[in-house]
């Protein structure tokens, strides 16, 4: 996943 | 998920509730710097509001609900339950002086042109420099009571933790994003003074005092 898409860190 | 991540966000969790308990307890916000909180505050529901759009994990979900919501309690507890208690002469750190130019940067510096992409960018780079007023407090009263102190270490320590977790998925993954390293880095770096102080006063037993 492009990390720019989709933030899955808080 | 990583270690590192998991206790970066423990020690985030951790941060928020020593908060929380420190006001209720002492029925007092002194020491404690509202604007900082009023930009987590803004950190959080900026950073969230994806909360609406994308569903990453279940963990995911329920901690921006729960930094959302003890942020806004924080405040509720400083601006509304112990106003009284609240510093206002001390807590004095002019904030649009922080949130003009993050914003201004998010416009600039981003990975993508839309309004979700540039409030989490801004989000980022205000939470770099959102525990400026607490510092700015703390040097101006030259003291913190210690579980103030707890607050800031474990608060400083999470974000220590989230470049570790990068350096990891780096590795692990490939995966990297420069805007949260550089952001998250800044934001370590501010915490260095109170790390220092902390470790050798606070752990020694003594109280939080900086050099008047």
């Amino acid at each position: 996943i492009n990390a720019e898409d989709e933030h899955d860190e808080l | 998920m990583n270690i590192f991540r998991l206790a970066g966000d423990l020690s985030h969790l951790l941060a928020i509730i020593l908060l929380l308990i420190k006001i209720w307890k002492t029925r007092s916000c002194a020491g404690i710097s509202g604007k900082s909180q009023i930009l987590f505050a803004v950190v959080y529901i900026s950073r969230y509001l994806d909360l609406v759009t994308t569903f990453v994990s279940v963990y995911n979900t329920v901690m921006k609900l729960v930094f959302i919501v003890s942020s806004v309690a924080t405040l509720y507890m400083m601006y509304v339950k112990f106003k009284a208690t609240y510093d206002h002469n001390h807590d004095s750190f002019r904030i649009e002086f922080l949130l003009v130019p993050c914003f201004v940067l998010a416009l600039l510096i981003h990975a993508a042109f839309t309004p979700l992409e540039i409030l989490w960018t801004f989000s980022i780079y205000l939470e770099a420099v959102a525990i400026l007023p607490q510092l700015f407090l703390v040097s101006k009263t030259g003291e913190a009571e210690s579980i103030t102190s707890h607050y800031l270490f474990a608060l400083g320590s999470y974000r220590a933790l989230y470049l570790l977790n990068w350096i990891y998925r780096y590795y692990a993954e490939g995966h990297y994003d420069l805007i949260a390293i550089f952001a998250g880095a800044i934001q370590t770096i501010l915490y260095c003074d109170f790390f220092y102080l902390y470790i050798t006063k606070v752990l020694k037993g003594k109280k939080l005092q900086l050099p008047a």
